[in-house]
């Protein structure tokens, strides 16, 4: 059985995406077989591994709503060992549209029931605490969530912890934290530097060692559909998340 | 009675908050009597603001829920004619406690509907389509849309644009688009370039001229609870806050 990462925060544009594309990426090119879901109606995770619209067919969508099993809404990747369930527009109603059907909250990991042949799932979650979050949540066996080294997105740690907690308590006992990445870190800059000592000071080992400095060419790469190790594999970015990857698995050895 | 914008862009982390703060500071400077209402459960503007948890008492959750008016929801800010309804947790779990409810997306504008004491309300939205952002949409006359100048948010232009044309069509037929403002970019960076010239080219006027350029002092002056023209009124960001506030009336008297 694969292990179920999800991954999570609330706050807006603190690389969630870019962290799911690029750790998810470093797993599959080091030989893990990796599965990412992309249940963001932003979709951004599908166009920033090259899946086209008109290729997605019914998408994640399909999957929550129960019309199409993981195998008809899997579509490989340009990286070896990468496969993705593609994200479509349908996702923007899932809130109104399933919000008072009475398993709401377990579509996905119903959908995720049958999955084998991968050795790690990612969901790539939108911002927000709605219910494709939530499905995201009761899914996986782990949650890692992605800090920007800012002052907004650390005030709002405190909210997805406590929904991490509340989504333990009632919806998935089995749901860790799988750990805290610091993103887009600067060490010129005393905000970043700051932010980030608080963070593992607070949190202490739930925060990975690597963290993945701002860097250029990280945001470049999804504009030619590739994740940052195929575009620049020399850049500070791609070497961050093979760090990241490597870390990973470490972590997961140890659990 | 006053004009009502909301600043919205489903896309995460693209300057909605930093936007709705110093765009709002920067009128109020200029003599204007502004309101910010921040109706995103993160709360950012109302911290970025400095307003102390423990004083909001039923905030914008209470505007929604009709149980207190905008006069009781309302507070005083460090500066001189900007006031807040701020945010307050309770704001969560809106989606689905009103998402059966019949007039769901006309309960902000309902509660503005009193409000007589502002030249300008702007809105604060969180990232996603979700109710909040469309209680914005439909109280509003008009939505500004900070674009940050990166690939994944020029990607969810289109969704943003759509959404509004459908706000306009079924709930809110006086809905006009502001305008467009290019957040975060940098003259140095290819993509910040390609993105601005894309953006100005297909968009054209809809574009403010004034962009908002990366600037540290702007990240650091929420960690103050002040905008940054208090934090730092000879910086790059205060500068360009107060370039767009002249911008954005000019454009307001020439409507
Ligand atoms: N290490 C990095 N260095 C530079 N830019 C980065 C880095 N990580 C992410 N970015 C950029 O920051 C922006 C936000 O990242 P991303 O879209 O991955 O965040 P997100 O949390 O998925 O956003 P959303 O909340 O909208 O889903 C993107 O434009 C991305 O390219
Ligand atoms: N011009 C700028 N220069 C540098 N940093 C900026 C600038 N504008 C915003 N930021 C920073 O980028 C981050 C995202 O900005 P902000 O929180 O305002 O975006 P948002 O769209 O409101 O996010 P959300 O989608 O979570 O509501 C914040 O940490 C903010 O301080
Ligand atoms: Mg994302
Ligand atoms: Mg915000």
């Amino acid at each position: 059985r694969p292990r179920i990462v999800a991954i999570a925060n609330q706050k807006g544009g603190v690389g969630k995406t870019t962290t799911a594309i690029n750790l998810a990426a470093a797993l599959a090119v080091g030989g893990k077989k990796v599965l990412l879901v992309d249940i963001d109606p932003q979709g951004n995770a599908s166009t920033g591994l090259g899946i086209d619209a008109a290729n997605r067919k019914g998408g994640t969508y399909g999957l929550l709503a129960g019309e199409a099993n993981l195998a008809e809404s899997t579509l490989p990747t340009a990286v070896e060992n990468l496969t993705i369930a593609p994200s479509v527009a349908d996702l923007i109603g899932v809130d109104l549209e399933f919000g008072g059907t009475e398993r709401r909250e377990f579509m996905l990991r119903d959908a995720l029931r049958e999955q084998a042949q991968a050795d790690v799932v990612f969901i790539d979650c939108p911002p927000g605490l709605g219910l494709l979050t939530l499905n995201g949540l009761v899914a996986a066996d782990a949650v890692l969530i992605p800090l920007q080294a800012e002052f907004f997105a650390l005030e709002g740690i405190s909210q997805i912890m406590r929904t991490v907690d509340m989504v333990k308590r009632n919806l998935n006992p089995a749901l860790e934290v799988e750990g805290i990445v610091l993103t887009m870190t600067d060490r010129r800059n005393n905000l970043s530097e700051q932010v980030t000592n608080d963070v593992r000071a607070f949190f202490k080992q739930l925060v990975f060692d690597t963290v993945i400095p701002r860097n250029i060419r990280v945001t470049e790469a999804p504009s030619h559909g590739i994740p940052v190790l195929l575009y620049d594999f020399r850049s500070v970015g791609a070497q961050s998340y093979l760090a990241l990857a490597a870390e990973f698995m470490k972590r997961a050895r140890a659990k």
